[in-house]
């Protein structure tokens, strides 16, 4: 464990923290991309199936229990609570999110470390985790003004990634037999997509505006 | 063969 990778879990438990704030305190998911939470749900039941398994620390276990136990908590929430589900636009939130499933799979079935059932799920899971976020950033540019909450979890779930591309670096130079390009070229990926919400989010942060996404 | 490092990493 190094600090960068440290900061990039705390980020991303923040992030976490931030949406169920949002959605437990305002009742609402209003601005929320289920399709993105559906993703995020496949990502982690795809990557921790060595949960039982291997046994890394109490804190990996426990990480990923929450992960696991949030983002499905989320998806339960936006589609079956009585309240939050009315807030939830459908017809917003219309990215073919299906395309991205069967196209990472694909991939991962290509471009794996190891063919074996537990590297293609993981390397599914890496892939399917650097475009999750496209449902979520369509829908804020088709709903024009952001809120607050919905902004910060976007900007710490796009930060978190960052903050693990410092953790490879200073593995790679640490660790002799360091290798993780698949993770490391998805990351890259991942951040980059977040680039312009990063760049409009510092604008309305600077003139102290509300955010606004081009449509 | 070598066995894949374990994924110690979230």
């Amino acid at each position: 464990m190094n600090i960068f990778r440290f900061a990039g879990d705390m980020t991303h438990l923040i992030s976490i923290l931030v949406l169920l704030l949002k959605v437990y305190a305002t009742k609402s998911c209003s601005g929320i991309s289920l399709k993105t939470q559906e993703l995020y749900g496949i990502v982690f039941l795809a990557r921790y199936l060595d949960l039982f398994t291997d046994f890394i620390s109490v804190y990996n276990t426990v990480m990923k229990l929450v992960f696991i136990g949030s983002s499905l908590a989320i998806v339960w929430c936006m589609r079956f609570h009585r309240v939050v589900k009315r807030s939830y636009d459908r017809d917003v939130d219309t990215f073919r999110h299906y395309f991205l499933v069967g196209g990472c799979f694909l991939l991962a079935l290509f471009v794996h470390e190891k063919f074996s059932f537990r590297e293609v799920f993981w390397a599914f899971s890496i892939y399917l985790e650097a475009v999750a976020i496209l449902p979520q950033l369509i829908l804020l540019q088709r709903s024009g003004n952001v809120d607050n909450l919905t902004g910060q979890y976007v900007l710490f779930l796009g930060a978190y990634r960052g903050f693990y591309i410092l953790n490879w670096i200073y593995r790679y130079f640490t660790e002799d037999q360091f290798s993780r390009w698949i993770s490391c070229v998805s990351g890259l990926v991942q951040t980059a997509l977040y680039a312009d919400f990063f760049y409009y989010y510092f604008i309305s942060w600077k003139n102290n505006a509300k955010l606004k996404l081009p449509a | 063969g070598q066995t894949a490092p374990v994924k110690d990493e979230l």
